[in-house]
């Protein structure tokens, strides 16, 4: 069976400073939208559909080892502003 | 490809460049050398123009910088950031920041190549976004390629000439390089180079890419094969999951590849003759592991040999001729792999779906009938 994922607090710490950087994630203020789906979920799903992932909306083994490879410093998402 | 938005976009042709500082990476002939280089890539195919100057201020000026440097954009250190760039505009618009932390070089594959990294911040000074074509200058991911066969890819061509036109000095000459296109699932004359299967998921290669097919989404998703495997060739001949020793190997002329999740195993690449296959056998065309009886077969030519994953031996009684256990297939096997109990023979554009128990044929699909067009 695949390895278990050992997602640690650093890691969500390092994936949320990722998503802020680069998929222009916001402070989440009050409930979560409707659906419940949180500002991580969606702006993570956001950067696994950019990058070819599995869009799972939560951070798996994938999602951090390509949060670590070396990138350019502009966000992905359109930053027109 | 995609733009900043809101035409953030020169409304000159002809732009000046100025390098502020050096990075100790590298001798200054070869900064300069490289980032002279990665404007030209802009240049060759559009009106743009770059002009350096050595004093005052420049359309682009370019530094070396670490940590934060006054942008509000702070680098990180050596890590993850390499660089950054502002889109077209007054002021910091257009100029680039490379991090001084990270380690540039003008050719050798320890560093990251300055002239690479450049082409791609001088796309976003000159209103290029990020793009998604994974095989494009302007994906976010640093991905390594010979500088000196550098070619712009169609993408990038597109995107840049979206905003400022075609190089009228050389548009329509027929002897300039073309730029290379990223592979479309969609191709109805796609030919795929091999497939494999990878802990459930599929994998479909084709030049320097490859498709992953995860069960539960509905769109594969493409990207760099050394993306995921750094040391891996491209344009393979054939790919093969052992499920033996839960392991992808790759073949690629008479070298074999295996790598364990990311992680090449020690000892590879191999050559295919450590399997027992005649020396005569230069490349195979395709390879698919039988999780039934635990045999590989290896596809050369119109034959094809048994491999016992077991007892790591060739079985004897082979090569035997692929139409002698594959009824109707005449052609020529350019990938092969099992899922679900089907096994799945690729040959031209077609995919013959077989039990290899029986060698029954129960369908002739398209080569993208997995990629879900």
């Amino acid at each position: 069976c695949v390895p278990v994922s050992q997602v640690t607090e650093q890691d969500e710490h390092d994936a949320e400073s990722y998503l802020k950087r680069f998929f222009n994630l916001t402070e989440e203020k009050g409930p979560t939208g409707r659906r419940g789906v949180s500002a991580v979920s969606s702006k993570l799903s956001e950067m696994q559909r950019f990058f070819g992932l599995q869009i799972a909306g939560t951070l798996d083994d994938d999602t951090m080892t390509m949060m670590k490879k070396p990138r350019c410093g502009v966000p992905d998402t359109n930053i027109a502003s | 490809f995609s733009t900043f938005g809101k035409n953030l976009k020169w409304e000159k042709n002809s732009l000046t460049y100025r390098i502020v500082n050096y990075t100790p990476d590298m001798s200054a002939p070869e900064v300069d050398d490289s980032v002279e280089k990665a404007l030209q890539v802009w240049a060759k195919v559009t009106p743009l123009r770059f002009t350096r100057i050595d004093n005052g201020t420049a359309d682009i000026m370019i530094s070396f910088v670490p940590q934060e440097h006054g942008d509000s954009y702070p680098f990180d250190g050596p890590g993850v950031f390499l660089a950054h760039a502002f889109p077209p505009g007054p002021g910091t618009g257009g100029d680039v920041h490379f991090d001084e932390d990270e380690s540039f070089t003008f050719s050798s594959n320890t560093g990251y190549i300055l002239f690479l990294v450049a082409a791609h911040e001088f796309g976003h000074s000159l209103g290029l976004s990020h793009s998604y074509d994974p095989g494009a200058l302007m994906y976010p991911w640093y991905s390594y390629n010979n500088p000196d066969t550098f070619v712009l890819p169609r993408d990038d061509v597109n995107g840049i000439q979206s905003l400022y036109g075609p190089n009228p000095d050389t548009d329509g000459d027929i002897d300039k390089p073309e730029p290379p296109t990223t592979p479309d699932a969609c191709d109805s004359t796609l030919v795929l180079d091999a497939v494999a299967t990878l802990r459930g998921e599929m994998l479909f290669f084709k030049d320097s890419f490859f498709w992953r097919s995860y069960p539960q989404s509905n769109t594969p998703q493409q990207t760099l094969i050394t993306n995921f495997w750094p040391e891996a060739p491209t344009h393979i001949d054939a790919a093969y999951e052992s499920q033996q020793s839960d392991r992808v190997l790759l073949f690629k002329g008479r070298r074999v590849w295996a790598f364990s999740g990311y992680d090449l195993v020690r000892g590879y690449p191999k050559s295919i003759s450590s399997f027992g296959l005649p020396k005569r056998v230069k490349k195979i065309n395709a390879a698919l592991y039988d999780v039934e009886s635990a045999k590989t077969l290896f596809f050369v030519g119109s034959s094809y040999y048994s491999y016992d994953e077991a007892k790591k031996t060739m079985d004897q009684g082979f090569p035997k001729r692929v139409d002698q256990t594959f009824s109707g297939l005449t052609g020529e096997v350019t990938a092969a792999f099992q899922y679900r109990s089907y096994t799945y023979i690729y040959s031209g554009p077609y995919m013959f779906e077989y039990s290899l128990s029986t060698g029954r044929l129960f369908r002739l699909l398209n080569n993208n009938y997995f990629l879900r067009c």
